[in-house]
């Protein structure tokens, strides 16, 4: 069955911001991005896994520029909250894989792991669209993991 | 600013499945991903945060009629892990805000926060990509959650 990969991209311009141990109800969501977009920091990825004992955390990604200014935003929140811990890491990159269809995404996404596996490359983060499959990994692996992506999608390194 | 939603989706039919305190080393989403795909497993959304003291939580979602094949698959790996635990909910509803253009899409996402948070609607995890915001929410707020969304963006309820 034919793997769909159309296109690697990497962003190397992004940070990441976590908001810890934050209440797990309504409303935190919504507080947090209005926040943000009220100092216009624009938001990359978005993940949020369940929580537990309600509490919950988020991770979003904002350009490196950004990052000053999206902890200062964070921190307020979490003053206002009574509630959480925040931590930046500037250190990344973010990889996806890109395809059309990608019905079968579950094979698309298992290659794309074990190659980055195969060599050890950690995969931090995760955020999956039927179009797309990004990955968060250390910015030194970027260029390598690049590489490897594109070939074992039979891609053209561009 | 226009925000650009041209479109809101709703999926009934997934369950959400989540694989806890696993080690955060190369090769353990591989192996996950890999043996779901190997039984035929689709996936619709996957969702990783970074994680702490080397350990990290994956959280996925399958059609609910694929949960049971699913928990095997991961009890299987957790026993071979010789580490973590697993979760399984199937009374979950993912509805997803699609734009084109979604450069501002923080914007998209509070206004999407904000109007399931005004309704007591908690959002039980988050993944997004330029073009889709994604929300597991219960599956009883479905309905209203999708009449909600539509109206906040302007579209007609189909
Ligand atoms: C943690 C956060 O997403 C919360 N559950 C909310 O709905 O806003
Ligand atoms: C947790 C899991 O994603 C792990 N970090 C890996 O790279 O496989």
């Amino acid at each position: 069955e034919k793997l769909l990969v159309t296109a690697v991209t990497l962003k190397k311009d992004e940070a990441r911001v976590t908001v810890s141990d934050i209440p797990d109800r309504p409303g935190i969501a919504a507080d947090l991005f209005a926040a943000l977009g009220d100092v216009s920091i624009n938001v990359d990825m978005i993940v949020q896994s369940t929580g537990k004992d309600n509490l919950n955390t988020i991770s979003f990604t904002v350009l490196k520029n950004d990052v000053l200014k999206a902890e200062k935003v964070v921190k307020e929140l979490l003053t206002s909250w009574g509630a959480g811990g925040a931590s930046v890491d500037k250190n990344i990159a973010i990889i996806s894989a890109v395809g059309v269809g990608m019905k079968s995404h579950v094979g698309i996404a298992a290659r794309m792991f074990k190659v980055l596996a195969e060599n050890g490359i950690n995969i931090e983060m995760i955020s999956t669209s039927e179009i797309k499959i990004s990955c968060v990994i250390r910015d030194d692996k970027s260029e390598e993991a690049l590489k490897l992506i594109y070939s074992i999608f039979g891609l053209e390194n561009a």
